[in-house]
């Protein structure tokens, strides 16, 4: 653990002393790499760093606690600080339908995701989301949103021949005819640089005015979460990131950068490939999963 | 790429940035030690030395062009794996397309029969590229379907036999081992197969693909790694550390969502692209 590599460093510096400044460099190397390991950021990583560094030189150490336990904990603090946010993920419109736009890269779990979030504003809310399946491009990217919503018990909205905008439009439409307060509109997976896919989501958006933007990002991304995540904020202003596939062992530091860079919160984290496994995000338990 | 015309701290430290943002990871470290001991050797002396050093180092350590392994007579078997998402079921699709050009017969397992519409999804590109497909409904036993497809590319004198499988990490024990059943089952029928057992590994990911790689190697001896997703800006540093510590080769890399976007691994040009 951080902890243990960190009393190896300090040497068991104890209460009674005070951190020298070569004591903590000694241990911010430490943390420099087991946050690199973590997926965060290499600029991240830099200015965090400098950021405690401030804080740790001369700090006395508590007496009951060793001194890599009081630096993991001014780590922790500080990205626990990053990572919290305050608001609801959801803002619910009054009368009209709720759109809810989702975002990102190829295969970062939006169509799943969009299906879970279905089930979770029945669950918990007790909406009657109409799922839209927006993707034409990916090979039965419209079957898989209609399986997944026959299982859950939603209707799923689609056109055939019709691009994504005009599909996201009907579908708002549609939504209003039927009564169903809240629309969920899948989108294709697709790259930032895609000049033409991220002009697609620009009109998407302009279209039906989302109330709620996420990105849907792996936590299994490295560095490049940051480009990403940059470049989709530029398109489509995020209210909030879900992250998935947390049920693996990534450490999932690259949610630090995303935070770091968008501003958006971690609203939601995806935890396997059910329905049900879809859970509200807790700083404290993703922190100490980055730090290890 | 380096501003300053001498190789100074700064300079290093740009450099340093630019490997550990391409997802090199453990490899960044062992790469500037060997860039300050250079300079301090005198060895390198000027920035426009330092990237052509690096990319020597770098392409070492993707270590020599690996054979594929022959295969005597009946068909090449290849199980494609990895996590959720990564592009196995697009990549088998790529594959099929690139062995059709190269004049060979090619048939496709279906064998994820759990996810939403993944049958479904193959299916589409089995149609597209006009290729057989072995494939059941969604939730039949991915092993009995492995079998009869095996049986079947033997008994139609199939050349390359391509397995999907359904995405799973690695820590999931329970599907580690249903993959390692499929694998059983596909030997049972073919002695010697599956020939190929491709990690399909997202270009996006960061350092837990050299987890990825380890688990699935442990499980079910995986001869090889696609990297998809090099069409984005990530650089899949990742595999350089996956072939020093683990062995295992690049094959192919993913640029696009087409039929055509794949490549065969070519150690330098991969290695130009990390410096981009
Ligand atoms: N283990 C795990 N798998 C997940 C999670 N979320 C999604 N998946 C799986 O990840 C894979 C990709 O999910 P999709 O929903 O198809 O991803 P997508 O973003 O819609 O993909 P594209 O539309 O192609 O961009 C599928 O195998 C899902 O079952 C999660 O939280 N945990
Ligand atoms: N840009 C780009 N997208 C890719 C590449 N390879 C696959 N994709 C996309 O990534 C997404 C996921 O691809 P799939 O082939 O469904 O991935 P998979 O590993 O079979 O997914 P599961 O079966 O759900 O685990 C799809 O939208 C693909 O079009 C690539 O090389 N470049
Ligand atoms: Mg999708
Ligand atoms: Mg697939």
């Amino acid at each position: 653990s951080l902890t243990q590599r960190l009393s190896k460093v300090l040497g068991g510096l104890t209460g009674g002393g005070r951190l020298t400044e070569k004591a903590v460099d000694e241990a911010l190397e430490e943390v420099r790499a087991a946050l690199l390991e973590a997926d965060v950021h290499f600029r991240v990583v830099r200015d965090l760093i400098a950021r405690v560094r401030e804080q740790a030189v001369g700090q006395e150490i508590v007496k009951s606690v060793s001194a890599g336990q009081m630096l993991v904990k001014v780590f922790s603090d500080e990205l626990v600080g990053m990572m919290s946010s305050e608001g609801e993920p959801f803002t619910f419109a009054g009368g009209r339908p709720t759109v809810v736009l989702m975002a990102g890269l190829q295969g970062s779990g939006k169509t799943t995701t969009t299906a879970k979030l279905a089930h979770w504003l029945r669950t918990e809310h007790r909406r009657k989301p109409l799922l839209v399946a927006a993707d034409i491009q990916r090979p039965a990217a419209v079957d898989q949103l209609k399986i997944l919503g026959e299982q859950i018990d939603v209707p799923v909205f689609h056109v055939p021949g019709e691009p994504p905008e005009v599909l996201a439009e009907l579908a708002l439409a549609e939504a209003k005819r039927t009564g169903r307060d809240t629309v969920l509109v899948d989108t294709a997976g697709r790259l930032h640089i895609d000049a033409e896919l991220m002009a697609e989501l620009s009109r998407v958006r302009e279209r039906v005015t989302p109330d709620t933007t996420f990105l849907v990002c792996d936590a299994m991304t490295g560095q490049d979460a940051v480009r990403s995540a940059e470049a989709f904020q530029q398109t489509l202003p995020l209210d909030g990131v879900i992250l998935t596939k947390l049920d693996g062992d990534t450490r999932g530091g690259a949610a630090l950068s995303v935070r770091h860079v968008t501003g958006a919160p971690v609203a939601f984290v995806g935890v396997g490939e059910k329905i049900e496994d879809l859970q509200r995000f807790h700083a404290d338990r993703l922190v100490s999963r980055i730090l290890g | 790429l380096l501003g300053s015309d001498t190789l100074d701290d700064a300079t290093l430290d740009q450099m340093e940035e630019l490997l550990y943002t391409a997802d090199l990871g453990p490899a960044a470290a062992d790469l500037m030690d060997a860039l300050r001991k250079a300079r301090a050797a005198g060895e390198v002396t000027e920035p426009a030395q330092v990237e052509p050093f690096l990319r020597d180092q770098i392409v070492d350590m993707l270590g020599d062009d690996v054979a594929d392994t022959p295969v005597g007579s009946g068909p090449r078997v290849v199980l494609v794996v990895g996590v959720n998402g990564s592009g196995k079921t697009t990549t088998i699709a790529k594959l099929a397309q690139l062995l059709k050009r190269e004049g060979r017969s090619v048939m496709l397992a279906a064998c994820d029969t759990f996810r939403a519409a993944a049958v479904e999804q193959l299916g589409v590109w089995a149609d597209r590229l006009e290729v057989r497909i072995v494939k059941r409904e969604t939730g039949a036993d991915p092993s009995g379907l492995a079998f009869d497809a095996a049986d079947a590319a033997q008994r139609e004198d199939i050349d390359v036999l391509l397995v999907d499988t359904a995405g799973r990490l690695h820590t999931a024990t329970n599907l580690m081992a249903e993959l390692v059943k499929i694998g059983r089952v596909i030997s049972k029928r073919i002695p010697g197969a599956p020939h190929e057992v491709l990690l399909v590994l997202d270009g996006t990911t960061g350092q837990n693909a050299i987890a990825q790689a380890r688990e699935f190697k442990q499980a079910v001896a995986v001869t090889g790694l696609v990297v998809t997703k090099l069409d984005g800006t990530a650089k899949g540093g990742a595999v350089v550390s996956i072939r020093r510590q683990l062995d295992l080769p690049v094959r192919f890399i993913g640029l696009g969502e087409g039929a055509d976007d794949l490549e065969r691994f070519a150690p330098a040009a991969f290695v130009e692209a990390l410096f981009d």
